[in-house]
């Protein structure tokens, strides 16, 4: 792993003392190995190795420690530091209801996490409707009706109407209606590229308004997951982000990238398929599976 | 890149970050340029545009050594098991080929594996339906390996070419599910020697490095004979599957690239190539 690879290198070092630049350096090119390895996008790891390069040079090595085992905390601490801290949850609108929006490629899971925040809601004691808004997918509003029959929480029925944007307009009256105090929008997954489906989300943003727009992004996402985020936040602008499937053995390199373009918190993981597997993000479990 | 210009190290730097950036990964892009690199700094190629050849022709070999096309012919019903992670794309391209190869005039008939996920009967089923394709299904919650039972006996039956089983999502990782498809393969071949005829994985564009882990333990589950890359519609360029065809010998059967039907495409290397280097 990374911490053996730097300690190698650490060895040639006879003395302690400062961190000096060549030692540094080949230690970043470790690092970066070991970044792209974990599928963080390339243009975050040149901005993140240049500024771990200008904390460690000159760095005095700590008298607990050894240089390799400073480079490593060094990386550790400022990848921590830029993943956000602490669990900062989705807030409450002052006057009900707050409004949330899915959005994300294909596939992420935003449907499965509809219900896992339905369900979470649901536990604090406030009332949800959920909104079906994808009528491409063959069976996706019945999939958020089975997810709502299953917890217990109302999904609009949009009747007739085929038109997302319609849709999403209309479920507002109804939440109205029902008192609703949390309204989930589920959408159809898009490609960052396909203008018309990013002119659609964007309709829908710009109809409804929402207080929380989170973007669904699985976790095993590759080197394209920089380019993706920072579209889907240029195009509707992003409030928090979901990272799904972390249940799996993806390094979830895609979760720095991500936060490094929106500069918007990681809310949550998706640890699994039940919709019970919700969990608040917290840096450190990441940093060091990024880290390998 | 830079046509005739005399080639000089950031040429090879540019094309290094070309690869990584495709999400063709660390090893197996130094292993793609390290011949160049020799023969680079040999100076037996002098130019940019010899050395961009030279890479695309290394790239389409690695991934055509290990192609051929399916073929139905010697079994009756050729049966296909698609297998995958979560959300990469199964349902959706089961529902592409049955209405490719019906409308070839295959008899097809599916089988809607996936009995856990909320609707994936449902979903499967109008696919099967806009394609006027006859889908064996139990209720939710039924065991995969009777639904498949079903279906093998079913396509045995009525004289089916081809019956295709969906399954539900599932990471590599969880040693129940992959279980699972263990015992399904199992079953299928008490039912119907030989078959499944083809273990499909379905892989995902989009996911990095990952994908190495899914196409390896899948393998290491139930021996995969193809594969299919999906969402090729998207920015992403698939480069894991140098290492993957590479290491594993597998062909790559199809490529998704969109939602509709007809967004199925026969993978050809050279195009492949020419989109991850233009
Ligand atoms: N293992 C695992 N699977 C998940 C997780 N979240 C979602 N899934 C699964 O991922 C697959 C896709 O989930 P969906 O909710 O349908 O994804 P989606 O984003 O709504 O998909 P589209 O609407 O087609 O864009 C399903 O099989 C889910 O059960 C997770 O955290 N872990
Ligand atoms: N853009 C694009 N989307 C695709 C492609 N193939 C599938 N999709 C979409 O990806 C999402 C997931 O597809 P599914 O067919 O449900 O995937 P799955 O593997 O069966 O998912 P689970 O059964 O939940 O594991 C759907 O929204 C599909 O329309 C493709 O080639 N391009
Ligand atoms: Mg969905
Ligand atoms: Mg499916």
């Amino acid at each position: 792993n990374l911490s053996d690879r730097l300690e190698a290198i650490y060895k040639k070092l006879k003395g302690r003392g400062v961190l000096k630049e060549p030692d540094v350096d080949e230690a970043l090119r470790e690092i970066r190995v070991a970044l792209i390895e974990a599928d963080v996008s390339l243009p975050v790891i040149k901005d993140f190795i240049a500024e771990v390069r200008v904390q460690a040079v000159g760095q005095e090595v700590l008298k607990s420690l050894t240089p390799g085992h400073q480079m490593v905390k060094i990386v550790n601490d400022h990848l921590t530091h830029l993943l956000g801290e602490e669990f900062v949850d989705i807030q409450i609108a002052s006057k009900p209801p707050t409004i949330i929006l899915m959005a994300g490629l294909q596939g992420s899971g935003k449907t499965t996490t509809v219900g896992k925040l339905a369900k979470r809601f649901k536990e604090k004691g406030k009332n949800c409707l959920l909104v079906p808004a994808d009528v491409y997918r063959p069976a996706a509003i019945e999939q958020l009706h089975v997810l709502g029959r299953e917890l217990g929480v109302a999904v609009y029925d949009a009747g007739e109407e085929k038109d997302p944007v319609a849709i999403c307009k209309k479920s507002l009256d109804e939440a109205v209606n029902k008192m609703s105090q949390v309204v989930i929008i589920d959408t159809a997954g898009r490609q960052q590229v396909d203008d018309a489906l990013m002119e659609e989300l964007k309709q829908i943003k710009e109809t409804v308004q929402p207080h929380e727009v989170l973007f669904v992004a699985d976790a095993m996402m590759g080197q394209q997951s920089a380019d993706i985020a920072k579209t889907f936040n240029d195009a509707v602008g992003i409030d928090g982000v979901i990272l799904t499937k972390m249940d799996g053995d993806a390094r979830g390199g895609a979760a720095f990238s991500i936060k490094r373009v929106t500069g918007k918190p990681i809310r949550f993981i998706g640890m699994g398929e039940k919709l019970d597997a919700l969990e608040p993000f917290h840096p450190d479990r990441i940093v060091s599976r990024i880290l390998g | 890149v830079h046509g005739r210009a005399k080639v000089g190290p950031e040429l090879l730097e540019e094309l290094e970050e070309t690869l990584l950036i495709a999400d063709v990964g660390m090893q197996t892009t130094s292993f793609i340029l390290e011949d160049l690199k020799r023969e680079v700094s040999q100076n037996r190629i002098r130019e940019n545009k010899e050395v961009l050849e030279q890479l695309k022709q290394r790239m389409v070999h690695v991934l055509s050594q290990n192609q051929k096309p399916l073929s139905f012919s010697e079994h009756q019903p050729f049966v296909i098991l698609v297998v995958g992670v979560n959300g990469s794309g199964k349902t959706t391209t089961i529902g592409k080929l049955a209405r490719h190869w019906k409308q070839q005039g295959k008899k097809v008939l599916l089988a809607a594996g996936d009995t856990f996920r909320a609707a994936a009967i449902d979903q499967l089923q109008v696919w099967a339906e806009r394609s006027n394709i006859p889908c064996i299904s139990q209720k939710s919650g039924a065991d995969l390996s009777a639904v498949a039972y079903d279906a093998v006996q079913a396509g045995m039956a009525r004289e089916m070419d081809l019956v295709i089983i969906d399954t539900a999502g599932r990471l590599q990782t969880n040693t129940n599910l992959m279980e699972e498809l263990k015992k399904v393969k199992r079953v299928i071949g008490k039912v119907l020697p030989g078959a499944p005829h083809e273990t499909l994985l379905v892989l995902d564009a989009t996911i990095g490095q990952n994908s190495i882990s899914q196409a390896r333990l899948f393998n290491e589950a139930l021996e995969v004979d193809g594969l299919v890359m999906t969402k090729l519609d998207g920015t992403a360029k698939g480069g894991v599957l140098f290492n993957i065809t590479g290491d594993l010998k597998l062909p790559v059967r199809f490529v998704g690239v969109g939602e509709k039907p007809e967004d199925l495409q026969e993978f050809i290397p050279e195009n492949f190539v020419e989109a991850l280097i233009p």
